[in-house]
Parts: structure tokens; C-alpha cells; sequence
């Protein structure tokens, strides 16, 4: 991994007028790695207000960043996401992807709805809300 | 499970037409549009519309079930945690009416109402399994009537004359349920529990319930003898199913329940509380608030 790791650094990651704190900092803190993002949203934006009366807001939230090389217990991934890895980097298969940022824990949500015939229905379901991500 | 075995039986029979919409593999065999949430987000994907036309429904029971949501979901539409029931689906139908005799006034009789009523419960669908059915009155908080009363609540199941010439056509059911109300003014809403009445019609399959509903009030002597009876104004009482969905999409509280170390409950028909939604949601808010301050 040592030359992967090289060419990471050589790509011109910091113009030089950056002070070197910043420039360290880089390492300290990974930019763009997979985490939850918040996202709202609210049903009268699709128009389904007419049928959804509750929630009115719907935060379902969603998952996106780079997954670390060594993915490890942080992620909670399992052996196979290093494996995939590793095949990637290695390019032994081109059409094997790099390990993607996906949910890994949900919360449900209950809905309100008004069905086509005017009656009314509570109910829950299962997986509608995002709460963890994780690299797999 | 019966929702898993059911789809896999979808996936392999299905035949795909050319010009089929995607979703409709997801339809059920008998190809009645059930399953909750799913279908229409397919419709939405495939036709971009937010769904079909709606009858609007009455305000009064959108009302009670606002006052549901709200006692169990927080703000953010997560399902209280803290809620024992079962069920995580619940179903209020307003009734088409068949025909309405006004109430009688008597001052020894009081206050008599009967309707012929017919719900048509065509929503529920197979995997929804009824677990405990109310008949929901409510009350104009404006009625002059003591604040208690005795009321009788006689029902009359009428099946509808059987297609099949196998079945012996069968005299109507008639059950009696005898219970007591309390009208104070925080009061709006009256469950009866029907669920007994109910049950095996909706194991059945069977989706239009006719029942006529005679619902009989006398003021409690002990309290007010002076107080004149006046007529009840009673709106058609609508029909409460709570339902457990065994669907994948469904959440599943045993499911949690369990994980959470406490023994799940197994519902037995008739235990579960019929209590005024009002009582309890105004509990359920307050305990909120007083921790909110601590």
C-alpha cells in the first residue's frame, strides 16, 4: 500500500498559500467521508398532502461520503467491505466497485394517510428514517 | 412468514406483459391496490402523480385520528417508544347510512337512537390481522345532560344473504352490550368495544359489515332526579379497527419489544382497554411536559 498511499499525497492538495495547521489538519480530519446527512422534506412540496395528513415534515435523511481504505469497527463493516477493497485498489476486476456509504440502521415512521375511499389509516412502517451509515 | 410466502408467490407467477406498469408486479393475486405506502410510491415513480382521488372524509373522525397520531407519534413521526399495544395499524370507516330513526325522548325510557349502518371495509387487507374493534361515538359537548347517564348499546349483525346456495342463509346475529358513560365536558369521544361482534367477520374475509345500532341513555337517577332529559345528539358512530400488519414494510413492536428485554404481550381479544382517547392522550401529554421542565 505504501505507493497507493505516496500518490495519494502527491496530487497537489494544498496551493501554498495554505498555512501548514490547515494543511494538517487535512489528515486529522478526513473531508467528505460517509456520514448521515439531514434531509427534509416536507409533503405539500410532492403534493401529497391531499393524502398524507401526518407528518407534515418527513426527514428521511440519507448517507453519502468516502469509505476509509481500512475500514474498520468505526463503520461497523464487515471483513468482506476490506476485502472489496483491496480488490479494488488491487483493479483485479474493474467492475468491482469501491465500498459504497450506505444506511445501516432505520428508524421507522408513522404515517397518516386518507385513503381513496375517505377513510382514515394510522400506521407504522418499518426502515423510513435513516439513523447510521456505514461503508459496505 | 404468510406476507414473505405471499410475495415470492407474486415474483414467480407474475406474468410481465410488454406495457405493464413496473408496480403492478407488486400487486396482490386478487389485484385489489392494498398494501399502504408501497403502491402509490411506485405510482408516483412510474407517473410522477401524488395519487389517486380521495373522498374527502368526515372532519369529525380526521379529528380523532389527528388526536391519535399525535398520541402516538412524536413530532417527527417516530412512533412513541413508550406505547404497549400491539397493533401498528389503525383503521377508522365512517358508515354509509341505511336509514337514521331520530332519537326518542322519554322521561322514563330517556333517550332512544337507532341507525341502520354499513361500513365497507374493503381497505383492510389480507395481512392485516384485526385485533380490536370499537364503535366510536361522539358527542356534541353542548347536550344538557347529567354528567353521568346509564346507556345500553343493542346491536344487530346482519349478514348479507350468502351467494353460495351451500350456506344455509342465517337468522341475523343479535348481541347485546351493556355499558356506562360518563359525559363530562373534556369528553368528545365514546369507544364501545365491539371487537367480540366484529371478529370473525373480519377473519372471514368478509369486507361490508351491516349492523343496525339501537343506543339507549337514562339519566342516573342518583345524581340529578331533577334533571330533564333532553335529546342526545348523536353523530353516526364510525368503526375503529386495530389492526397488526404482518407486511415487511410494516414495523413490528414486538420485534422491538423483545430486543428491548421486555416479555412481548400476546393479546387476548377481550383485554385490551377500551378507554376515551381524550383521557389517555391528555395523559400521555402531560407526563411529556412535566419531564420537559424537569
Amino acid at each position: 500500500g505504501q505507493e497507493t498511499v505516496s500518490s495519494g499525497l502527491k496530487k497537489p492538495l494544498v496551493p501554498a498559500s495554505l498555512n501548514l495547521s490547515e494543511y494538517f489538519k487535512q489528515f486529522l480530519f478526513p473531508q467528505n467521508e460517509c456520514e448521515l446527512h439531514d434531509f427534509r422534506l416536507s409533503f405539500s412540496q410532492l403534493k401529497w398532502d391531499n393524502w398524507i395528513v401526518a407528518p407534515h415534515r418527513y426527514s428521511p435523511r440519507y448517507c453519502k461520503g468516502d469509505c476509509p481504505r481500512a475500514v474498520g469497527h468505526r463503520y461497523g463493516s464487515p471483513v468482506h467491505t476490506m476485502v472489496q477493497n483491496i480488490i479494488y485498489e488491487k483493479q483485479l476486476d474493474s467492475s468491482v466497485p469501491r465500498p459504497s456509504c450506505v444506511p445501516a440502521k432505520y428508524s421507522p415512521l408513522s404515517v397518516l394517510t386518507i385513503e381513496p375511499d375517505g377513510s382514515i389509516a394510522y400506521k407504522e412502517y418499518e426502515d423510513m428514517i435513516a439513523t447510521r451509515c456505514t461503508c459496505r | 412468514s404468510l406476507a414473505s410466502r405471499g410475495e415470492a408467490q407474486i415474483a414467480a407467477s407474475a406474468e410481465w406483459e410488454p406495457g405493464a406498469e413496473p408496480w403492478s408486479l407488486l400487486q396482490p393475486l386478487d389485484g385489489r391496490d392494498r398494501s399502504g405506502l408501497l403502491s402509490p410510491l411506485f405510482k408516483v415513480l412510474c407517473d410522477g402523480q401524488g395519487g389517486v382521488p380521495r373522498l374527502q372524509p368526515d372532519s369529525r373522525a380526521l379529528r380523532y385520528m389527528k388526536r391519535l397520531y399525535k398520541a402516538y407519534a412524536t413530532k417527527e413521526g417516530i412512533p412513541k417508544s413508550n406505547r404497549s399495544h400491539l397493533y401498528n395499524t389503525v383503521r377508522l370507516f365512517t358508515p354509509h347510512v341505511q336509514h337514521d330513526k331520530q332519537a326518542s325522548v322519554d322521561q322514563v325510557t330517556g333517550t332512544v337512537r337507532s341507525v341502520d349502518l354499513l361500513f365497507n371495509l374493503d381497505r383492510v387487507t389480507a395481512v392485516e390481522h384485526l385485533l380490536k374493534s370499537v364503535l366510536l361515538y361522539t358527542f356534541n359537548t353542548s347536550v344538557s345532560f347529567p354528567s353521568a347517564a346509564n346507556c345500553v348499546c343493542h346491536l344487530v349483525l346482519k349478514e348479507p344473504a350468502s351467494s353460495s346456495s351451500k350456506t344455509p342463509p342465517r337468522a341475523p346475529h343479535s348481541v347485546t352490550f351493556k355499558s356506562q358513560f360518563e359525559l363530562k365536558k373534556k369528553y368528545k369521544w365514546v369507544e364501545v368495544d365491539v371487537t367480540a361482534l366484529l371478529q370473525p367477520l373480519v377473519a372471514s374475509d368478509k369486507r361490508s359489515v351491516h349492523v343496525s345500532v339501537t343506543l339507549t341513555c337514562v339519566k342516573d337517577q342518583r345524581q340529578h332526579p331533577s334533571a330533564q332529559v333532553s335529546a342526545l345528539n348523536l353523530a353516526r358512530p364510525s368503526l375503529l379497527l386495530y389492526l397488526n400488519d404482518t407486511s415487511a414494510q410494516a414495523r413490528h413492536r414486538w420485534y422491538s419489544l423483545r430486543y428491548k428485554g421486555s416479555p412481548s404481550q400476546a393479546p387476548d381479544q377481550g383485554g385490551l382497554p377500551a378507554c376515551p382517547i381524550g383521557e389517555e392522550a391528555a395523559k400521555g401529554v402531560r407526563s411529556s411536559r412535566h419531564r420537559h421542565r424537569r
